[in-house]
């Protein structure tokens, strides 16, 4: 029997694209490749925790609805994190 | 509000800026109208005094671009990324960029208001970093309001007079009008304006804001109203979900809109006779929706009317006091909704919280109760 690759859901993948890039422009997310864990959270989620706080939204570290509405929405290029 | 690592800011109050080119989007005169206007948002309530000069570098350089365009911060295409601004600094440092694959307007909330856009992004001309306070000019996400009636919010006044202090010219006797604020949920004077569930979240509506509560963590997130309805007014009467129509129902004066979901219902919105309420009435205070009766209640001030949402038509022998429906409650009801078998009236800041079968009277709470400090 061919076992076939669980497809994730429509759009989730692209979804972490759109955060991956939203964190890198305005949250100074830097590679994912080969980053080490802090305390077991990955700098994605340290990253997603930092948005999550300014935008006083429900602080999870983990993609959810509400984060990624607000990640879709028009906004200032401007960083919210000082580079 | 925040401001640049080391409070980057002009050595001087007298600054200078050019526009170095136009979009399309708009005439030359608006532009032009448009980003003096933006400068002066900012003028008034400062020492910073804004000079236009029409060749050779500029403190601020004001342009229009697409995709990579100079720096080292390409723009996005439509939507997204809309402008960027650099800190105070020599060279590049002042400089405003448009994208130009939006479409910028002058005063309709089509589009992206060109105003609204500049003014946010001379904050960050001028020195200021991003407010996380939904209310903010300098919140990061763009939403319209109108450019006419705009007023800087207090807390981008306490911003850039943190920089460079009060405008030495205003005149004591006619002072500005006072900055919009954003109402805080911990104000233990807080009057909400209306309240309502959505689908296991609560709604509590004030002036232009609305905290939204997840029922499972309890965590109350503000938000701008039109960041989710453009088409809503602000300063609501009255709110309701209906468990028949699966709606919510937002009143302000004779009018009602309806979303569904966080979409707004088509043919919204409606006069607020279309649900029964007679003529006369020209605003409801509250409204609330009963689950056991299928009844929705329309408080209007001190009496209530009772509308049968399953047939659609008032009941009859209404108007009632609310007291006599309600014993122990006094006065008007200025927000009303139901939630797991209890019927809460706010009356100011206080919550009169009632078994929504028997009527009885349990506790009198404070906003607080629901808006988690």
């Amino acid at each position: 029997a061919h076992c076939l690759p669980i497809l994730p859901p429509p759009g989730t993948e692209q979804d972490k694209d759109v955060a991956e890039m939203y964190l890198k422009r305005f949250y100074n997310l830097t590679e994912q490749r080969g980053r080490v864990f802090h305390r077991g959270v990955s700098p994605l989620g340290e990253k997603l925790s930092e948005m999550q706080r300014f935008f006083r939204l429900k602080v999870t570290g983990t993609l959810d609805s509400d984060t990624l509405q607000v990640m879709k929405k028009p906004r200032c290029g401007v960083p919210d994190v000082s580079q | 509000y925040t401001t640049f690592p080391g409070n980057l800011k002009w050595p001087t109050n007298k600054l200078t800026y050019r526009i170095e080119n136009y979009t399309p989007d708009m005439s030359v005169s608006e532009v032009d109208s448009v980003i003096e206007k933006a400068l002066q948002v900012w003028a008034r309530v400062t020492p910073l005094r804004f000079t236009r000069i029409y060749s050779g570098t500029a403190d601020i350089m004001v342009s229009f671009g697409t995709r990579e365009h100079g720096d080292y911060y390409p723009f996005d295409g439509p939507d997204g990324t809309l402008a960027h601004a650099f800190p105070p600094a020599a060279g590049i440092g002042g400089d405003a960029h448009f994208d130009d694959d939006e479409t910028f307007t002058f005063q309709s909330s089509n589009g992206y208001n060109l105003f609204l856009v500049a003014a946010h992004e001379f904050g960050h001309s001028m020195g200021l970093s991003h407010s996380n306070d939904p209310g903010a000019l300098m919140y990061p996400v763009y939403s319209y309001s109108d450019p006419n009636s705009f007023s800087l919010p207090q807390d981008d006044v306490n911003g850039i007079q943190f920089l460079y202090g009060k405008n030495p010219d205003v005149n004591p006797g006619d002072p500005d009008p006072e900055p919009p604020t954003t109402p805080d949920a911990c104000d233990p004077n807080l009057v909400l304006d209306a309240v309502a569930t959505l689908r296991g979240e609560q709604m509590f509506f004030k002036g232009r804001f609305f905290w939204r509560i997840y029922p499972q963590s309890g965590e109350a997130v503000q938000s701008l109203i039109k960041n989710f309805w453009p088409e809503v007014p602000d300063n609501l009467d009255a709110a309701y979900e209906s468990q028949e129509t699966d709606r919510v129902y937002l009143f302000k004066g004779q009018k009602v809109w309806a979303i569904s979901g966080y979409d707004l219902v088509r043919g919204y919105p409606k006069s607020i006779s279309s649900m029964g309420l007679p003529k006369t009435v020209k605003k409801v205070s509250a409204a609330l929706y009963e689950e056991h009766s299928g009844k929705t209640l329309f408080f209007v001030d001190k009496h209530y009317y009772s509308y049968d949402e399953a047939r659609q038509t008032m009941d009859s022998g209404f108007p009632k006091l609310v007291e006599d429906g309600f014993p122990g409650f006094r006065g008007k009801v200025t927000a009303a909704f139901q939630n797991s078998g209890f019927t809460y009236l706010f009356k100011g800041p206080h919550v009169f919280e009632y078994s929504s079968r028997s009527k009885r009277l349990y506790r009198v709470l404070g906003n607080s109760y629901f808006l988690r400090c």
